[in-house]
């Protein structure tokens, strides 16, 4: 989940794309790369400073398993989160050996030891980025069969894509080829100005393939429930916001990915 | 210009603010260390693979006089771009001396040669940040009197606020003692939801003095006006959204300011 244009809900679509998958039955494991760690606090996982999170596993090589709790809202849906030594992590990264490729290794470690243990693994890793693209995000684009983009209908946005898809170019060059885009979500649509019917028609047509149909509109509930430690899917299951990302998280399922 | 939080209103508020400043007669020298460059297209300042930046001004040592231009729509408003090279710098920097005291030492240089051929210095000089706490936020908070922090009505906001205070708190510690909190602002205010009041109370209640009492009302010509490479002080100088930014610059102005 990458996007360096900040506030385009990246941590909203993690977390309600993640919670949408879980309830239909798949295995889902949300990484929080940010060390702001929203994605941690909308799924109420434990973040303080005595907790293990992603930064032990990038830096002191604890293994994944130790460090991932489940989400006590939507059994299935398993998190490793954000704590606050994360925000040093870019800058202790730089010095270290496979600064890129840290969390690509963690995440085979994790399924070799889930595959020799015989316990069932993922169907999905999803990874919440922050807005930069520094070697937090790197380590997700190395990681990742796909990069899920959202984007806001607004002029900034545009820009931002540029810089975007010339960074997947780069990892897809160097470091990780079989790296494809996966999909591009339209977020916080506002049906009433022409700004966002613009963007949005520029982003279709840019990327036809990539942009999904469901959009997501601008709703209150989904902007509330990260207060209550919710996901809107049980703190307003019925709500446009619900309905909106349960239609994404379906159309984005049924694609053929990546293999 | 902080806030770690992506898309809060940190380069509508750096930008808008800077054009009323600059249309009340004062000198105004916005610098654009974000990678993303979006304060740069705000204001018609090109920004391409060949222009100079502030990455040649901070990893490249050319004078900062050498990079800033006027902006085409506002005299006395100018504008040190953000060039596509400077997404690199974050890593670039780490193995430099003076890493984070770069812009310090380019804006006290800037100063003494205005100074020496009697130009006019800037009055303000405005920093727009990019959202994360590496070393080119570090860099203008070592060299910067006071830090902006604009604040979206959101719950993660809250979350937000107390790292960034306890960055502030780092670099007042060792790197900049005389670094104050000189405004908090809040925008895109949504009047009709409960989340954005309780937010705002929230702020108020923790930082009584350094909240503006002029607020930003959420406006569509605030958010169309880059699009046109304007500010909205030109684009739609008598909306919500220019004489909001124009009482907050006022009320920002006329504060006893760090020495
Ligand atoms: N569809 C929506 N309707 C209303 N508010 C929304 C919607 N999606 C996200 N928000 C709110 O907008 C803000 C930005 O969203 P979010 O934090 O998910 O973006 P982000 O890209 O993860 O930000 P960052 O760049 O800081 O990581 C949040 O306060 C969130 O609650
Ligand atoms: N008061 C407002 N009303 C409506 N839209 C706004 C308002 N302020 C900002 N916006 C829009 O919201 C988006 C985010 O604002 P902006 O880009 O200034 O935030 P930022 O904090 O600089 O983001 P980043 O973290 O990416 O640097 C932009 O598309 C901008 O046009
Ligand atoms: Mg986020
Ligand atoms: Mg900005």
């Amino acid at each position: 989940m990458s996007n360096q244009k900040g506030g385009v809900g990246k941590t909203t679509t993690a977390v309600n794309l993640a919670a949408a998958l879980a309830q239909d039955g798949l295995g889902v494991l949300l990484i929080d790369m940010d060390p702001q760690g929203n994605a941690s606090t909308a799924l109420s996982i434990s973040h303080d400073d005595d907790d293990l999170g992603i930064y032990d596993v990038l830096v002191d090589e604890r293994p994944l398993i130790r460090v991932v709790k489940e989400c006590p809202d939507i059994p299935g849906l398993w998190c490793a989160p954000s704590t606050v030594d994360l925000a040093g992590a870019e800058i202790e990264l730089v010095g270290l050996t496979h600064r890129e490729r840290r969390l690509k290794q963690v995440i085979e470690h994790l399924y070799s030891a889930l595959d020799r243990s015989r316990r069932p693994a993922p169907d999905y890793v999803i990874i919440d980025c922050p807005p930069s693209l520094g070697l937090l995000t790197l380590n997700a684009l190395v990681a990742a069969d796909e990069v899920f983009i959202p984007i806001q209908g607004e002029y900034y946005a545009l820009e931002g894509l540029t810089a975007l898809m010339r960074t997947i170019g780069l990892v897809q060059a160097s470091m990780n080829p079989d790296l494809a885009v996966g999909a591009i979500l339209l977020t916080m649509v506002d049906g009433r100005t022409n700004l966002a019917a613009q963007v949005a028609e520029e982003v279709r047509r840019h990327f036809p393939r990539e942009v999904l149909r469901s959009t997501i509109p601008r709703s209150v509930r989904l902007s509330e429930s990260p207060s209550f430690g919710q996901t809107v899917m049980t703190y307003d299951p019925t709500g446009t916001g619900a309905l909106s990302y349960r239609a994404a998280a379906r159309e984005y399922a049924h694609r053929d990915h990546a293999a």
